[in-house]
């Protein structure tokens, strides 16, 4: 574990923190993407199966569980939760699911390290995660009205995203047989889709105005 | 076993 690493994962669980504060506090879930949630739901679920087989440390068991606590949660208030469910932007969150689910699940299929059940669950969550953050980008585009806890949510995932790739260069440089290139390349992809996002983010709190996106 | 290397990432 590098320090990269630790503050990769401590701004994962940050933004995921300020999205339950957020709605939660606000009892709204304006301009959050179900359909973000519930990709990242499956990610986790897929990623995680290994919780049953694998023991990594207390770190790696308690994070993952937090990961997967959190995210059903969001989902639950949502979907379920007599005030906030009222507030989901339903009608503006239409990204479909199949669009991303179908090809990860290709693409898994082929492009994987080993053919099997766990492997190829595994090589999927870590495509699919790559694009699930998109529908809540195409949504935060369309509500053009962002408060600032999305905002914040959607760059602390950003930046977890850009700390992780420099664990990867750490961990390159330091250990001797350390390569993965499916996670990387799915990495490198995964933090392209924020440039956009960050640019703007930057240059709305530099100029101290509310963040908008273009159409 | 590279691959396995990298399941201690989340």
């Amino acid at each position: 574990m590098n320090l990269f690493r630790l503050l990769g994962d401590m701004t994962h669980l940050l933004s995921i923190i300020v999205l339950l504060l957020k709605i939660n506090a606000t009892r709204s879930c304006r301009g959050v993407s179900l359909k973000t949630q519930e990709l990242y739901a499956i990610v986790f679920v897929c990623r995680y199966l290994d919780l049953f087989t694998n023991f990594i440390s207390l770190y790696n068991t308690v994070m993952k569980v937090i990961f997967l606590g959190s995210t059903f949660t969001i989902i639950y208030w949502m979907r379920f939760h007599k005030v906030i469910r009222v507030t989901y932007d339903r009608d503006q969150d239409t990204f479909r699911y199949q669009f991303l689910i179908i090809p990860c699940l290709l693409l898994s299929l082929i492009l994987n390290s080993e053919f099997t059940v766990m492997e190829v669950l595994w090589t999927f969550s870590i495509y699919l995660e790559a694009v699930a953050i998109l529908p809540q980008l195409v949504l935060l585009q369309r509500t053009n009205n962002i408060d600032n806890l999305t905002g914040n949510y959607i760059f602390l995932l950003g930046s977890y995203r850009a700390l992780y790739i420099l664990n990867w260069i750490y961990r390159f440089l330091t250990e001797p047989n350390y390569r993965q290139y499916l996670v990387w390349i799915s990495g490198i992809v995964q933090t392209i889709v924020y440039i956009d996002f960050f640019y703007y983010y930057i240059r709305s709190w530099k100029n101290n105005e509310k963040l908008s996106l273009p159409a | 076993a590279e691959e396995a290397e990298a399941k201690d990432e989340l």
